[in-house]
């Protein structure tokens, strides 16, 4: 069996995986269907310093390699953000 | 930055929670059980909540292993990024644990950087069960994030302050009436510390609801410490059999004669063995043994001695008591019981007497038909005239009987080893 990585690496979070985390864990809006993701830019990078601050890490609002790193991290299936 | 209550939480705090098998073929229950039996503990240990394991559906806190979408709306993802989650309380789904079956679980401290433990894990869904969202303060429990297991966990103190606000802490604990004994300098490691025995005398007149039994006159003990009756008097547990063993409001209680050992969670309490009667008044001046104790689902005590039972409120006896076994549905025949116990499998009584056992349903008041049996017909391993049975903190049965105990194994329904093990060495580390 090929060697898994260690500690569970996926593979790099990609453009609509980062919507898709941020909104999972409820640091984007569900997006509405009927207007798919218009999610603003701002709203993204609001997104990321807000999880950047939940991670204790440098707040950015940027998508660098610290960020990815959390992203990929194992963890609990709850929201951070809750309404 | 610090944690974050969810709304919901429990309006009691005496949980009850079930471990579900579906999906569990790979995994050994015995040891899954353990892991999230010591996860709660880190709960309870800050609080005053307990956790006490059955087998039913109608549990607080069911805890399911799933696999991708399994019906709630959260589908989990295979191996890697969420291990698990778990819902606030509430009805439903509330409180549930669910823990997705392909991560690679690593139980009871198992160390590898591969696995996940689940100790671990579940020490956080719990967390949601009880009413804690996500902490964004590092090295918090509830950091979304999982942070690799810690042998010698301890709560930290976001999480500790976060549980405390839902459900008080320990020390706030009311224990209904028997006067909690909370020494006040902290209390000296150890079982085999006997404290200096002296006996306590007061110059005013005693306070002791019964009259003094010599011409020292004790001090009460619900004013201060239990009595230290004269050396002479007290039995030696390093060198004795038990005549009932039970936990009462979570403490471990070891009776023989008049009087009784409290063990807590820090080990026996000093200033023990105490006279029975100092704690729960009323019982036959001429008591010699009590038979067999057990603390009911409603928290009341109940005493076995000779033909009758007795029914107490915290120290206080109920009114209408002593009755005669018969009213408990037990035959005429029986001139005692040996052990009594409430089984962490079904939440049922078991009241066991010579080579046989009832089961009694606490809920109905009533006895079960179909008993008595013979106590080896499923107790396997477990012997005949019992001196005592209790189920501990860890969710097991034990039965003690002269100086050894076996513990019970639930799922394999017999004893773990078929060698009785030695109380004395076990508990009081003699």
């Amino acid at each position: 069996r090929p060697v898994e990585q260690s500690n569970k690496i996926r593979s790099p979070p990609v453009h609509e995986d980062v919507y898709g985390y941020l909104t999972k864990f409820g640091y984007l809006p569900e997006s509405d269907l009927a207007t798919g993701n218009l999610q603003t830019v701002d709203q993204l990078h609001d997104a990321l310093r807000t999880l950047q601050t939940y991670g204790n890490i440098p707040v950015t609002g940027k998508l660098d390699a610290e960020t990815k790193e959390l992203m990929r991290k194992p963890r609990c299936g709850v929201p951070d953000v809750t309404p | 930055k610090r944690y974050t209550l969810h709304g919901q939480k429990w309006q009691h705090v005496n949980l009850t929670w079930s471990l579900r098998t579906r999906h569990l073929e790979r995994m050994d229950h015995g040891w899954v059980r353990s892991d999230l039996h010591k996860a709660l503990e880190i709960w309870s240990k800050h609080s005053k909540l307990t956790f006490r394991e059955i087998n039913s559906e109608t549990a607080d806190i069911l805890v399911y292993f799933e696999k991708g979408y399994h019906g709630d709306g959260y589908p989990f993802d295979g191996r890697g990024q969420v291990l698990a989650h778990a819902f606030f309380p509430g009805t439903g789904h509330g409180g549930d644990a669910h823990f997705d079956v392909e991560e690679d679980w690593l139980l009871n401290g198992e160390q590898n950087n591969e696995g996940t433990s689940l100790y671990t894990v579940a020490a956080h869904e719990f967390g949601h069960s009880l009413g804690l969202a996500h902490s964004s303060v590092g090295g918090a429990l509830m950091s979304p994030w999982y942070q690799g297991l810690q042998s010698d966990f301890e709560l930290p103190d976001d999480d500790r302050l976060g549980i405390q606000v839902l459900y008080d802490s320990k020390n706030d604990k009311k224990w209904g009436n028997i006067p909690v004994y909370r020494p006040a300098a902290p209390r000296p490691n150890y079982p085999n510390t006997i404290p200096p025995r002296t006996t306590v005398r007061t110059t005013t007149s005693s306070t002791s609801t019964t009259t003094p039994r010599t011409t020292t006159t004790y001090t009460n003990i619900r004013t201060r410490q239990p009595d230290i009756p004269p050396a002479n008097d007290k039995p030696d547990f390093c060198n004795t059999t038990f005549d009932a063993v039970s936990i009462i409001r979570k403490d471990l209680f070891f009776f023989k004669g008049k009087y009784s050992w409290r063990l807590g969670d820090k080990g026996l309490y000093s200033g023990y063995p105490a006279l029975i009667s100092r704690l729960w008044y009323n019982l036959p001046e001429d008591m010699n043994q009590v038979d067999a104790v057990y603390e009911r689902q409603d928290h009341k005590i109940v005493f076995f001695i000779g033909r009758s039972f007795y029914v107490f409120n915290g120290n206080i006896l109920v009114p209408g008591y002593p009755k005669p076994l018969t009213a408990l549905g037990l035959p005429e025949r029986l001139d005692h019981v040996d052990a009594v116990t409430v089984w962490g499998h079904n939440s049922k009584t078991y009241i066991f007497s010579g080579t046989e056992y009832w089961r009694y349903d606490d809920e109905t008041d009533r006895m079960e038909l179909g008993y008595p049996r013979d106590i080896m017909t499923i107790w396997k391993g477990v012997g005949y005239n019992l001196n005592a049975a209790f189920q501990w903190h860890d969710g097991a049965t034990y039965f003690l009987k002269n100086r050894g105990f076996w513990k019970f194994n639930d799922l394999r329904m017999r004893v773990e080893q078929e060698e009785p093990r030695s109380i004395g060495e076990f508990w009081f580390n003699c």
